[in-house]
């Protein structure tokens, strides 16, 4: 879960 | 990264770029709502908070970098720039937008992906950039004539939320788990605000008329 919440987004 | 995320960025990025072309080529502000660039400046300062913590990539950080930076920069020229600044629409940007920046701050405390500083900052971010453009829809409906570049500024700035709600589709469709219901929901609420803007502008694109919004 951790990783894909992740924010890579501007 | 996708087209549509880039895409969307580049549009951003665009936005911006003329935005500091109007400013810096007419040395004029007016048509500008100066609420609308104080709420950006507070979207992306309370958004990238993880700017020197999390490092995800130099783009991202570069990005990140320029938003920040440019926000702040024509917040300061239509505060302080001698030339700049007389050519603000004071009486006509009245926008009381500490309900913006309260109404968001409330709803991000209530919903947000964890309670952490970080999380709840990002969800204001995301709340409060949905509705930072109403003073300035506010200020193109009573202002009358939009200048071209005015126009255009807002237009770019519409669609690349646009594009983003493209990229969170197709991540949901290729990435398994994908999620982003506060940034999605509260995408298509900014996007939707546009509507009316985009119809006009598109009718002053196809007939070739300079763009009016009705007051």
């Amino acid at each position: 879960k951790e990783e894909d919440d992740f924010k890579d987004e501007l | 990264m996708n087209i549509f995320r880039l895409a969307g960025d580049m549009t951003h990025l665009l936005s911006i770029l003329v935005l500091l072309l109007k400013i810096y080529a007419t040395k004029s502000c007016s048509g500008i709502s100066r609420k609308t660039q104080e709420l950006y400046a507070i979207v992306f300062m309370a958004r990238y908070l993880d700017l020197f913590t999390d490092f995800i990539s130099v783009y991202n950080t570069f990005m990140k970098l320029i938003f920040i930076a440019s926000s702040l920069a024509i917040v300061w020229c239509m505060r302080f720039h001698p030339v700049v600044r007389r050519s603000y629409d004071r009486e006509l940007d009245t926008f009381r937008y500490f309900f913006l920046v309260g109404a968001s701050f409330a709803l991000a405390l209530v919903w947000h992906d964890k309670f952490t500083l970080q999380e709840v900052f990002w969800a204001f971010s995301i709340y409060l950039e949905a509705v930072a453009i109403l003073p300035q829809l506010v200020l193109l409906q009573r202002s009358g004539n939009v200048d071209n570049l005015t126009g255009q500024y807002v237009f770019f700035l519409g669609a690349y939320r646009a594009f983003y709600i493209l990229n969170w589709i197709y991540r949901y469709m290729t990435e398994p788990r994908f999620t982003r219901w506060i940034a999605g929901i509260s995408g298509v609420v900014q996007t939707a605000l546009y509507a009316d803007f985009f119809y006009y502008y598109f009718i002053s694109w196809k007939n070739n008329s300079k763009l009016k919004l009705p007051a």
